[in-house]
């Protein structure tokens, strides 16, 4: 079987379902400052799958963690318009599950383009592997 | 604020996968 260190460097997507190869690009991303991306990442996910009664708080948690301070490397990486976008989600009592689905999605692409290439390609990774 | 991180916390951890 191929071995898990293998599969990480298929996709962003092989590497985000194995745990340790979620630790070992977190400790990548720490190194480089920027693990919120990840937990953004994760934080979307898990999201969607929270149950209604806590959506609404858990939104402004995120909100207020990643967003509302456009210096974080996250709300760097977000577009205005899906800003703008989950700004006006998070006061609505009832918030949408995917109200974070697009920027998600940009975080992602940011990941794909820059972070897990150079994590491939880091000594972190080389010398698991 | 704490409790907000938790919730945060529990959010992020309920997303990733479980050890196989």
């Amino acid at each position: 079987p191929t071995p898990p260190y293998l599969k990480w460097a298929e996709s962003l997507h092989s590497l985000l379902d194995d745990q340790e190869g979620i630790q070992l690009f977190r400790n990548f991303l720490c190194q480089e400052g920027c693990a919120d991306l990840l937990d953004f990442w994760f934080a979307c996910s898990g999201f969607r799958k929270t149950s209604q009664d806590k959506r609404s708080k858990l939104a402004k948690a995120i909100y207020r963690k990643y967003i509302v301070d456009g210096t974080g490397i996250v709300s760097r990486q977000i577009k205005p318009a899906t800003k703008s976008f989950i700004r006006d989600c998070v006061v609505r009592p009832h918030p949408d599950p995917a109200m974070f689905e697009q920027a998600q999605t940009e975080i992602q692409t940011t990941m794909e383009e820059n972070t897990y290439p150079l994590f491939l390609k880091s000594d972190l990774y080389l010398e698991y592997t | 604020i704490d409790s907000e991180d938790d919730l945060l916390l529990e959010c992020i951890s309920s997303a990733m996968p479980k050890r196989k």
